[in-house]
């Protein structure tokens, strides 16, 4: 967060009301680690009226007026060594995604000197309750919908949530799903990380459409660990390696070259520097070049390590190392190695790592789920993406930096990446609107989001919609959005009807008398989402129309023009009707149509509605795909 | 079989608050006695009461499916166990 919020234009200094300390940010997590200076409580007033929680500490925890309010549930499993039974954050992740949707403003934050600068959330001034709900063995169900239950009750105002499973669910055999849903119901936004296990299409993990899904993209810091040779030449390395080795040469040594014999290996088994497969005292003070990324070579007493690798995402995002070690591409990796053969006393250095600036940021990093939404394809997923890869945020200082048993460093900040960081940051972004606008709905506050969202480049993100959903978080812009796509419970249940879902359950889902008629039965198209979608049969004719309400929250009077913005040709009708919005106050509601004809065998290019009125551009997607 | 006998935590889902109920849990526990008999207080887990109706609870296959029929239920699913992301 040192560079996120600055990346995508929301500097420290950015406009602020004092209700933002009335806001209640709920993180369900690993827990959190209250001594960090980013929960600091220093100048935070007593909690908010509104707050009707508690603060479980059965030991060794104690809330503040920052961190309001937390709990722990444990369900009746056993823990695992290093495991506290309180709220307290063991693990790290917790702190790390509490910091960066509500951290306070922290000066002077690094990870061993790197990625240093002010850390803070989104919303410095905000309140954290924290709900520990993940331990070593994962995320229980159970443990979830007991933190919503609580959450929603002890009134929250936005439900961050960065975990999910590879689950293809109905929406009410989902926990986070359920959880989200009753959220909605009490007006509370829940923000869902997407899921990492991209890039297969399809892959998204929370797709409800009453929570905003949040997929993760770079900024333009990254990590080089290079590589220097006593022939004077430097090889890009991948890492983030707080390791400095110092100024001088080190003899290094091909992994191949120092088979443990006595143990039964030989060369072609130790270049790859399977633990225990190097002998000792070959390798022992100096830097191993290993064929493949794996961490043998240290653990035998190497000084460092050289890892080849053939992933291909190695300059996309860069790993926090245990020891000095740094990842090289195989062609490098062979000149490393034609080096150390062809010479008769190699040396060479890792070098601690630096920043670059990345010029292609943002892109949606590999491994960030993908859509379509296979539950419901006309619903887009993801909903937005967010700063996720090569983060800086707090940490507890009894977790190690990378998890690993080699690595005895005890940090306030770590350097993680994955949805999980880039969720907590539209948190973050949605507590920053609600804090000017409490009164907006979950539905109000994430089309402000989605539709003020940065442009992303397709070039540079060949999934295009289904990677980055409509775009790039832009807070400040969020804030004044112009016109929102508002949704109710009761736009949900007839989107629910229009998924199949009968009566009986809808009025047990509602608590009232909620009915399927034929007037809103196969609505999905209708639910007033700020994002068109449409799975179409391949080589069908189709002709589908969208229906869409729009509410005035910009200027009373004012008139908005709806166009389209083409990237590409397309073989898709498209028709706004009316093209004219005229608004005489705020909180006018229009409806508009989007109709849609035509006949595709592959994905339509992107597409955007824009309604513009000279001041507010509110831009969704329209995505058409082979279904 | 022994694996049909052997309890596993489920959720069992019921949507919105009960309206004109005063205990949640006092109905969980009436719908478990039903399906589970005296052993009900030691397999029902917990039960969610504030913001929405459901409990968590260890059933046998037969048991589960008895519960996901009843009244009032929308869904049983089994306690799922999700990752960090």
């Amino acid at each position: 967060t040192t560079r996120s919020w600055d990346f995508m234009g929301f500097p420290i200094v950015s406009e602020r009301t004092p209700l933002e300390s009335d806001i209640i940010v709920g993180m369900l997590d690993t827990g959190i680690w209250p001594e960090s200076q980013s929960f600091d409580d220093q100048g935070f007033g007593p909690p908010p009226a509104k707050w009707k929680g508690i603060c479980q500490s059965p030991t060794n925890f104690t809330c503040n007026n920052k961190i309001i309010g937390a709990r722990y549930y444990n369900g009746y499993h056993f823990l695992l060594p290093g495991e506290i039974l309180s709220p307290r954050d063991s693990e790290g992740h917790g702190t790390h995604t509490a910091s960066t949707a509500a951290g306070r403003q922290v000066v002077g934050a690094n990870l061993g000197g790197l990625a240093e600068g002010t850390a803070r959330g989104g919303v410095p001034s905000a309140r954290i309750a924290v709900y520990k709900i993940c331990w070593a063995f994962g995320c229980a169900d159970a443990n979830i919908l007991a933190a919503f239950d609580d959450a929603i009750a002890d009134g929250v105002d936005i439900i961050s949530l960065s975990v999910g499973g590879p689950f293809l669910l109905d929406y009410f055999e989902d926990s986070i799903a359920i959880g989200a849903f009753h959220a909605m119901k009490n007006g509370i936004l829940t923000s869902n990380s997407a899921g990492n296990i991209g890039p297969a299409l399809g892959s998204i993990e929370n797709y409800s459409p009453w929570s905003l899904t949040v997929a993760a993209s770079t900024i333009d810091r990254r990590f080089v660990s290079n590589v220097n040779l006593g022939d004077g030449r430097t090889f890009e390395g991948s890492a983030i390696n707080t390791f400095d080795l110092g100024p001088r040469m080190h003899p290094m040594i091909y992994a191949g070259d120092a088979p443990n014999t006595s143990a039964g290996y030989n060369g072609n088994q130790s270049r790859y520097c399977f633990s225990g497969s190097l002998d000792e005292k070959l390798v022992r003070g100096k830097i191993v070049l290993c064929d493949s990324p794996r961490i043998g070579a240290v653990r035998a007493g190497a000084l460092g390590a050289i890892l080849q690798t053939s992933f291909p995402y190695i300059k996309d995002l860069a790993f926090v190392v245990p020891v000095p070690i740094t990842l090289v591409e195989m062609q490098d990796g062979g000149n490393i190695t034609l080096y150390i053969k062809n010479t008769s006393q190699p040396m060479g250095n890792i070098l601690k790592s630096q920043e670059e600036k990345d010029p292609r940021a943002p892109f949606v990093i590999f491994f960030s789920s993908r859509g379509p939404n296979r539950i419901t394809p006309s619903i887009l997923k993801p909903d937005l993406t967010a700063p996720g890869v090569d983060i800086l945020a707090a940490w507890s200082p009894i977790s190690p930096p990378t998890g690993s048993p080699e690595d005895t460093r005890s940090v306030t900040y770590n350097i993680i990446s994955g949805t999980s960081m880039s969720c907590p940051h539209a948190t973050g972004a949605a507590a920053y609107v609600k804090s000017f606008h409490q009164s907006w709905s979950p539905a109000a506050i994430k089309s402000a989001l989605m539709t003020t969202a940065y442009p992303m480049d397709p070039r540079v993100n060949p999934d295009t919609e289904f990677a980055y959903g409509a775009g790039h978080i832009n807070p400040r812009a969020a804030v004044k959005p112009g016109l929102v796509y508002d949704a109710d419970e009761g736009d949900y249940v007839r989107m629910l009807c229009g998924q199949g879902y009968n009566a009986t359950t809808l009025r047990l889902l509602t608590g009232d008398n909620s009915t399927c008629t034929s007037s809103n039965n196969g609505t999905v198209y209708d639910l007033n989402y700020p994002s068109f979608a449409l799975a179409a049969a391949s080589g069908t004719p189709f002709s589908v129309i969208f229906h869409r309400t729009v509410t005035n929250v910009g200027l009373p009077n004012s008139t908005y023009t709806g166009s389209f913005g083409l990237l590409g040709s397309s073989e898709v009708g498209l028709r706004v009707t009316p093209r004219v919005l005229s608004f005489q106050s705020v909180g006018q509601k229009m409806s508009f149509t989007l109709t849609l004809q035509g006949q595709i065998t592959v994905r339509m290019p992107t597409i955007f509605l824009t309604w513009d009125d000279g001041v507010h551009k509110v831009r969704s997607p329209i995505v058409v795909y082979p279904s | 079989s022994a694996s049909a006998l052997e309890r596993k935590e489920y959720i069992v889902y019921m949507g919105e608050h009960l309206k004109g109920v005063t205990s949640a849990e006092s109905v969980h526990f009436s719908m478990m006695e039903q399906v589970v008999g005296s052993a009900a207080s030691e397999h029902l887990l917990h039960s969610y009461k504030y913001s929405f109706s459901g409990f968590v609870a260890r059933l046998t296959d037969e048991e589960m499916k008895t519960m996901s029929r009843m009244e009032g239920v929308v869904s049983v699913f089994p306690n799922r166990h999700r990752k960090l992301h």
